[in-house]
This record gives C-alpha cells, structure tokens and sequence, in this order.
C-alpha cells in the first residue's frame, strides 16, 4: 500500500478537491483506494456525499478511542474507493494526543493493519502545521501539493518545504514529493502566468504538467456530494482531474 | 479600545485580505488601528511589507515569552495603522501554550496593556478552530466572517456559529457578531447568487449589505506588499472595502 498525504497550510487551495478526485480516478481504473479525512471541517466526508450524523465510527476514533481502522471504513457509492470519514470531534483530538507518547506516529501505526487491504491510501489534510498534519506526514510514503497560482499561496510553499525536510529527518525518512499541482488555474490571468513560471523554475519536475484550471462545474460538484467526475465527467475539470491522476501512477511506476 | 477577531475555519475565504483593508479603511479616515497576526503563515505581515527577518519581536513573543505588545508593535507604512506581525515561530505556540493555566484568556489578558492606545484592534485569524483562534475569540469584543460563496464554505459556517456560542457561554459571554461579508463574489456565477440568497435568508441582518467582488486587482495587491486601497484605490475591490468599513463602523455606532 502506498500513503499519500495531500497537503499545504495555506488555505482554500484544493486539497480537498485534488485528494477526492485523484482517489476517485485511481478507484475508476481498478485501484482499491482508501480516503481519510483529516479535517475537523469534513468537507471531502460532505463531498462524497455521507451523513456525518450516521456514522458509528470516524477519523477520531481511529486516533484516539483505539477503533481500527477496518471498522471506522465506510463504502463511498464509488466501487473500489472507500473512506474514513470525518466527524466536528476531531477538532478534539489535537490536544487530547498532545501528551501521548509518540504522538506523531499514531497514525502511521494505526495504518499497518490494513496496508494489505488497499493499493492507495490517501489523507486529505487541514490547513495547517498541526499534529494531526505532523501525522499525516509521519504515515505518507509521499505528499502531494496543491499550489493555487497567487503571491500568498506561493509564499507559504517555502515554509511548508522547510518543515516536511524537518519531519523527513526527525520522523520519516524515505518521506518523498510525489509532486506539486497548480489548481484554480487562469490562463488570461497575468499573475496566474507569471508565477506558474517561477514554480516551474524553481521546483522544476516536482510540478506535474497537467495544471487543474478554475472551473465553476468544479465548485458545484460538492452541493451534489459528488467527485467531478461523476458530476459532469466531461467537463474540463474532471479531464484535468484524470490526467493528473495518470501523471501520479505514472510518477509510483503504475504505468 | 474594540477588538475584533476577522475569523473563519475555512481556508481561503479572504479572512486575511478582509483584515487588512478594513484595517486601513480605518486608519484612512482618522482611527488608531493595530493589527495583529495570528497566523503562523504571517500572510497579513508580508501583505504589508514587513520583513520577518528583521523584526524583533512577534505574536509569538507576547504569547509566550511575555513581551508587552507595545514593544512588538511596529508600524506599517500607512499612518495610525500599527501591526503586531507574525513569524513562523508561531505555530510553535500552540504546544507550547497547551499546559498553560487560563491558557484561552492569554491574548486578552495581553491586550489590556494597550487598551487606551487604540481605537480598534484587529486579529488576522488561522484557518482553524484551535487554541490560538480561541485566544482570538476571547479577546474579542466581535467577530466578523468572511465567507465565500461556495458550498464548502456554507457548511462550515454552521460549525463555526456552534463554536462560538461555546466560546461565549464558556469564557466571553459578551463576544457578538458584528457580521458576516460575502467575498470573492461573482454574480455572473449562478452558484454564488444561490448562496448570497440562503445566507441572507438564514442570517438575515448579520450579513453586510456590501459584498466584496472576485477581483484579480485584489489578489496581486500583496505582492506588491500593499492593501488594495494603496495598490489601486479606484478598483472596484478597493471601493467595495471602503463601503464595507464604513458599514462596520455604523454598527460601531460610530457614523
Ligand atoms: N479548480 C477549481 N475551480 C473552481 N473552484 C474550485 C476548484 N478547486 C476547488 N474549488 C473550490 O474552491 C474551494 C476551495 O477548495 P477546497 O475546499 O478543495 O480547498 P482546500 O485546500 O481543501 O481548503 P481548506 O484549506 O479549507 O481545507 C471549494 O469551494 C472548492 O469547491
Ligand atoms: N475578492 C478577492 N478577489 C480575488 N482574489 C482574492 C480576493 N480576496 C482574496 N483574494 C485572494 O485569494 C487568496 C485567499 O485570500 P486570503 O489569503 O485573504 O484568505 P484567508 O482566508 O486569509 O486564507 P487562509 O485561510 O490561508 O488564512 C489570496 O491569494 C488573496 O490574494
Ligand atoms: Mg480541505
Ligand atoms: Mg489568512
């Protein structure tokens, strides 16, 4: 099984977006994948459409209340492709984990019993630099980031840069960037050009060729509690959506 | 002195960009206005030019390491408009003040030393619901939401009414909502116009009649280490923030 985390601190930048459809378009070729939401928000847990009030066991079970991992999966209506989900607890699990020993590993521990079980486990992370981030990173064999193309989501790329060699060397060491995904792209958008150009410079094959544009089909999709691709999978997005998707199998020697 | 917390656990809703501009609207009509930032990104010290390598001191030393905020304060270029700016330091904070006796009233507890120094004083929140967001939320006299048009964002608000109620039953029984604003709007977009109604509907007198448009002039402001009102006061972004200040303040009683 391979874990990747889908992450950046800064805000609003497609994280979740990017995690539910990537997981989507590897379940849709064959993969067995697995989506945990590690956002007190639940927005990807909304997104594919699951009542957070059913639910016997969530993302805060897992890390704190012992639950396995087996038990807390919940089929999406999506074959292939389940999911964690998340519950407004989770919001408590940052300070009730604060003073557990080994308190970054508890997810990458809690993952073992079902490495056999999936051939693609994703995390979905909040924005921001937390423990719960930490252990995200601590689990992931790579992290995928999603860039949107402005100044201050540029600036905050350095900074997250810094702290994923901090927990590479302290924690994770074979923790890898499968690789870095402009989202909301613009083209008739200067700024959108301009800084596309300097990513590419300056962290060169990390970023994929395929660039997700803005699209307005994309921001409906999850009022539907629905991935683009089965919203309207002929829309521009749900097309970047699946190349992008190709372009990650290709970079773990899928194919 | 009036604290308001600009706050908002989903990412990228304009929580930052909303901060700054009500802030200088302020300070350009003759207020004495501080900002601080709460945000380890320190998104709102590097919209306003300042260098985080040559500060002194930052929001992490008045949390932690008590240094009176009057010593962390530096000013803008803007005159009346002084900032506490934020280093990446701060995301050390959280775990740092877990322990802390009282450790939710520590920011307010701060702030009365500067309580005759100004007339407003804004914080700049993280996209989180954590103990730096809560120290915002006591130290607050009002809160106001940014929100963005979109579903994802709309379901979070929920969440984010529940928990300021707890924080307001718990330790700030005075905090109010001073109001929600509608940003990065497009009316062409039939999504965004569907929102506007239901918020207006369910929030009714809370949401500001100025809503701020999706504007590129906006998002290339802080490149240029400026607020839009500087960096292009006759745009249609600049000239809806002034309304959006002035809105502010008649509910300040002030005009
Ligand atoms: N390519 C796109 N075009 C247009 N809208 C998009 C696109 N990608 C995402 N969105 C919308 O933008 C908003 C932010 O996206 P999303 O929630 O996926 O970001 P995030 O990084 O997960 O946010 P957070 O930091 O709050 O977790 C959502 O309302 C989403 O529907
Ligand atoms: N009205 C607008 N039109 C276009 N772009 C905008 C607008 N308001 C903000 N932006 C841009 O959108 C991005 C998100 O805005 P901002 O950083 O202010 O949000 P935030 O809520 O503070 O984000 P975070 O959750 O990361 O703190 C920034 O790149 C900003 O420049
Ligand atoms: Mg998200
Ligand atoms: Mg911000």
């Amino acid at each position: 099984m391979k874990v990747i985390a889908v992450t950046n601190r800064k805000g609003g930048v497609g994280k979740t977006t990017t995690a539910i459809n990537i997981a989507t378009s590897m379940a849709a070729i064959g993969k067995k994948v697995a989506l945990l939401d590690l956002d007190p928000q639940g927005n990807a847990t909304t997104s594919l459409g699951i009542d957070k009030n059913s639910l016997k066991f969530s993302t805060y079970d897992i890390l704190v209340n012992n639950i396995p991992v087996s038990e807390s999966l919940v089929q999406t209506f999506i074959p292939n492709f389940w999911m964690v989900p998340a519950k407004p607890d989770l919001a408590a699990a940052e300070i009730e984990l604060i003073n557990t020993p080994e308190r970054e590993k508890i997810l990458k521990a809690v993952l073992r019993a079902v490495e056999s079980d999936f051939d693609y486990f994703l995390i979905d992370c909040p924005p921001s630099l937390n423990l719960l981030t930490v252990n995200a990173l601590c689990a992931a064999n790579s992290i995928l980031i999603p860039l949107q193309c402005e100044f201050l989501a540029l600036e905050g790329l350095a900074d997250l840069m810094r702290n994923i060699e901090r927990v590479k060397r302290t924690f994770n060491p074979t923790l890898k960037i499968q690789g870095i995904v402009l989202t909301m792209f613009d083209k008739r958008n200067n700024l959108c050009l301009m800084i596309e150009k300097d990513v590419r410079a300056h962290f060169k094959n990390f970023v994929y060729q395929t660039v997700i544009p803005r699209s307005v089909r994309i921001a409906e999709a999850p009022s539907h509690g629905k991935p683009i691709l089965f919203y309207d999978l002929k829309s521009v997005g749900a097309q970047s959506y699946l190349s992008l998707a190709k372009e990650v199998l290709k970079r773990e020697g899928e194919i």
